[in-house]
């Protein structure tokens, strides 16, 4: 990611398989990451990254660095099992947005559709349920939440 | 790959019950379908009285939304040991946490996504069930990839890689990542 | 409190001064013990208390535990130092419900309406919004709410 | 004995100022009274135009509300060490948690209530932000008696009484308390 909240420089996390654990000190950036996958997986909801617009993801700035003008996140996926229907080893899914509101997604370098990007992660049950991936301190929701929600979950991992 | 809602649902209701009885040892829990239909309140695949009127406050919200069209929804029944089956509402803090975890790992072994990032789910658990947790994330870790958020040291024990995130006084996050060898996480977890 | 939630039988908890730590395994009972102060002062919501409707505060039974027929709980406030407009030295402010949802409220033994609870507490800022008592996962709420109900917190405590 | 709100939100105000700088070292925080008004937007105390930017949305809703009335509202401004001050919503959890407790505190200092009651308040604080609540209770402990329910051993540490509370597998709680002496603390949190 780049730009993309804390992170106005280039940072790139390669996650091994298996259990990998992400610790630090409050408000270093740890949800932000959270955050970020979220966000390149097609989120639509400015709430579900903790901002109020979308362009509060854009790096504001803090002593002595500027404001970034955009943001920018990238999801690759090792996809040697041919889970994703994209006929390549890796999956590359990039999502950018500008401070003036102007974004863009890309598959593999391309630009393409939110809809495209939604369709591909669906297949593997990553779609816009996105249950998969469960923020801080929503952990509870799934209990709290009505009974058809918890169908549409189930029904987006079929 | 595509599955129906009702095999996924079987599968999960399947594993659903093993977990519930794992992670609530002298209790158990399963999955429900229910059908939110405005005058017949219907209920699939169980008793129907209690659900059915727990839904029917959504009744005339359902009619808007869906018109004539009758809704499924997943209803969650846990108890916990010694318990009896009470509202989902009532049960405390670290409960929830454990219930919602079962869930998603029974949709999980339904249906596996390539990775889950969990934030902090475990912070409502005490020592006993933060155990269990971890247990799951053991058995599990060689069928997807868990990224998991925290603060707790012992859930720092479990890893098979860390990632330190750490923020310098200008605002910018900075991350350091290892591999780690059973030797090496005694020390990082010291 | 008796009856109330999972405490069937009497059970009387005395508060020293300073700090007191309640401690224990998930699911024992910590939260209702918060629930019920929370109730006893005179909270209309049954959500606040985690029910759905206010009779689930009511002891529902065991194993081998019949379920209770009423809750009730009972706040014992040492007056000594005059803080609460009250004359006498200790002030008891008493709940009671039963299952068919007829409840009352008690001040120093004498039944009284809630409006009258309600007055004697806010004196202390022991009001309605019930700042004093933040409950389990509520604390950032202070935070999440809007502008307008925090000074509505402060209002009370004034 | 009530004053009003002004002169309480002066004293909150003053204290909060204090409480987010130690909370929060390298950093700072106030609070500021904010005027939502559909037509003019006025904000008092301060520098007006993003707050009233952000009341705007609700100034539809107000206008229903309170007829012509101009409601007040509390504005948080919280500035953690080498950040620009940003939404509030984009604090972490840690942030939110520290927020609400300086809050707390302050509206405790400008106008104490004889109890509070903080089920868990410290769940999502890492150690040098659970180091900085806990002296807040060590601080102010006898000016109001302090309830805190806790699965933290260090929060166990700072009490004056323990309070134990179990279930048995009848469904039903009971609770063990005891006075602490220093000693005791220690073998109690061993
Ligand atoms: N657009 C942005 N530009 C710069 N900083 C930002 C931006 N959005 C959020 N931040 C900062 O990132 C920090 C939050 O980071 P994050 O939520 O990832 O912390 P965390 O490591 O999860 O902490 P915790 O353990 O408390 O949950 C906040 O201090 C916030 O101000
Ligand atoms: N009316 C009731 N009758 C009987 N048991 C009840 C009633 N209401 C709630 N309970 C039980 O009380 C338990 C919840 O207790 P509580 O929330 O106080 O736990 P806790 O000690 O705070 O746990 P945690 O550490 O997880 O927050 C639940 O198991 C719930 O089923
Ligand atoms: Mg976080
Ligand atoms: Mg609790």
């Amino acid at each position: 990611m780049k730009g993309f909240k804390s992170f106005p420089d280039r940072t790139a996390l390669e996650f091994a398989p298996g259990v990998s654990v992400v610790v630090g000190p409050n408000g270093s950036g740890k949800s932000n990451v959270t955050d970020a996958v979220l966000w390149a997986m097609g989120e639509q909801s400015p709430l579900a990254v903790r901002g109020q617009s979308m362009q509060d993801v854009i790096f504001a700035g803090g002593h002595g660095r500027q404001a970034a003008r955009s943001a920018e996140v990238e999801l690759v996926f090792d996809n040697a099992d041919g889970g994703l229907p994209v006929p390549s080893a890796e999956v590359s899914v990039l999502r950018r947005l500008d401070r003036n509101g102007e974004g863009e997604y890309r598959l593999n370098g391309a630009r393409c559709r939110m809809s495209d990007i939604l369709e591909i992660l669906s297949d593997s049950g990553l779609g816009k349920e996105g249950h998969s991936v469960v923020g801080q301190g929503r952990v509870e929701a799934i209990v709290t939440s009505k009974p058809r929600d918890r169908r549409l979950l189930i029904e987006e991992a079929a | 790959i595509r599955e129906t809602f009702e095999e996924t649902f079987e599968a999960a209701s399947k594993h659903f019950e093993e977990l519930s009885a794992q992670l609530f040892p002298g209790g158990g829990g399963r999955l429900r379908l229910v059908t939110e239909v405005p005058a017949t309140q219907a209920v699939l695949g169980g008793e129907g009285e209690a659900s059915a009127e727990v839904e029917s406050a959504d009744a005339d919200e359902f009619d808007e939304l869906t018109g004539d069209e009758p809704q499924f929804g997943v209803e969650i029944e846990i108890t916990p040991a010694g318990k009896t089956m009470k509202r989902l509402s009532l049960l405390s803090g670290g409960e929830k946490s454990m219930t919602a975890i079962a869930f998603l790992f029974a949709v999980f072994l339904a249906k596996p996504c390539p990775f889950y990032i969990l934030d902090e789910v475990e912070a409502a658990l005490d020592d006993l069930n933060l155990g269990r947790f971890l247990d799951l994330l053991r058995t599990y870790r060689d069928r997807a990839q868990f990224i998991v958020v925290t603060h707790q040291r012992r859930t720092m024990e479990a890893a098979d890689a860390l990632y330190g995130v750490t923020m310098a006084g200008d605002g910018v996050s900075k991350v350091v990542s290892r591999r780690l060898g059973p030797e090496e996480l005694e020390e990082a977890a010291a």
